[in-house]
């Protein structure tokens, strides 16, 4: 078992990798850029099968197929969205997702004046439908897009329809069955740090 | 100087007490909702002023107050975003900013076709008029909602009208002097958590 740590610095890594077209790729290369020590780079690989030549470094090529198969990248994970909104709207529309092996594969509301609309290149569908979609795409991920009043409702509506892993962008604390995964989200609790750093920068 | 896993707890715990509407909170009622021990929510809160009464609990008001001075939440933070595409308007609009001070100013693009358009209740503005309303609403914090690869540039511009914290979007590690904060917020690397630790439990 990986320690967490270091499974987040290989999540970098393996972004890193994805710009890098040399052959051979060192430590102190990709410690450079992420502001860390060449020794942990090292350690962090470790880990891994691939070994790095003294002098020239890791093979770019193994590296990356290696992590690949770390994160389950060439495996298709059907992914839904719930809430049609602003944030649901952006994540529909997101390339990015594809070179990760995520596929959006539908996207749901409750608003009757969405339902039925174009998001990108899928049609909002209304929530009855959400059980048979997740069973014939064999869907793992359930994204939580909708106001945090309404958030526990549709977890608990996702976990039903046997639904295993859960990204919750709703502001709240979901309740689950131990066999749920949530991967919370809530993206202005970054910009408290920034707040508070930028705070004691100025003697506040 | 709270520790980082301390700091990261208590923004969860100010994240709660929005609503809690009681006058009191145990730090078991906290513990619980977050799935961690009391005890450890007993000694986060003992880096603040406030103290809790045996059998009672910690005065809600005053909790909140005291940590919205740690997290600078009544001072009003001037943010200006760059990109006014998918996710850039997802931002603009975002009203959850408000409670925590935070006041998106303006937004920019370098898209004809944008500029002079209205994102929520802003017009988007050319970059050319960056540098003026970075100074005129002594913005702090610089939000990159550009593709990767403009993102360095538009970091570079961002340091050279004077703001000292950016919020990075864009899946890359950007070079900024020393004393510009940077907090990146690459939300793909918490699919790749989803999604490996889905692998693991299917025994991949
Ligand atoms: N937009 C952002 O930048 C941003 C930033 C941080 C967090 N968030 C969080 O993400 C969530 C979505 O935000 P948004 O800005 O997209 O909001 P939004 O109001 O634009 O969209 C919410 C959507 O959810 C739908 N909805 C509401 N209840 C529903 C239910 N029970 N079932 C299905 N659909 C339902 C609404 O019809 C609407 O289309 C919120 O919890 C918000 O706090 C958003
Ligand atoms: N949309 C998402 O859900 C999502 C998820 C994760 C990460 N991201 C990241 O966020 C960033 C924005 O994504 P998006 O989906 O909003 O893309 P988008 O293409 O919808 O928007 C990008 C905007 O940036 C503008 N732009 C490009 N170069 C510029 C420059 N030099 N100066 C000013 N403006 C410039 C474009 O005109 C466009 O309006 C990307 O880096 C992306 O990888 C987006």
């Amino acid at each position: 078992m990986l320690p967490k740590p270091t499974f987040e610095r290989l999540k970098l890594y393996h972004r890193l990798l994805l710009d890098v077209e040399e052959e051979y790729v060192s430590s102190e290369t990709i410690a450079k850029l992420l502001k860390i020590q060449p020794e942990q780079v090292r350690k962090d690989l470790s880990y891994l099968r691939t070994t790095g030549k003294p002098k020239v470094g890791y093979k770019v090529e193994e590296l990356k197929k290696e992590l690949d198969e770390l994160f389950g990248i060439k495996r298709e994970t059907a992914v839904v969205i719930v809430g049609a909104g602003r944030l649901g709207s952006a994540l529909a529309n997101y390339q990015g997702f594809r070179k990760y092996g995520i596929e959006v594969v539908a996207i749901f509301d409750n608003d009757p004046q969405k339902i039925g609309q174009f998001v990108s290149d899928l049609v909002v569908l209304p929530l009855k439908d959400l059980k048979r979609v997740v069973k014939r795409f064999n869907v793992e991920i359930g994204v939580i897009c909708v106001p945090k009043e309404s958030a526990q409702e549709v977890a608990n509506l996702l976990v039903a329809c046997g639904i295993k892993g859960i990204w919750n962008f709703a502001p709240i604390e979901l309740e689950v069955p131990e066999d749920v995964l949530i991967v919370n989200e809530d993206i202005t609790q970054s910009l408290l740090t920034l707040k508070h750093l930028l705070n004691r920068r100025r003697g506040r």
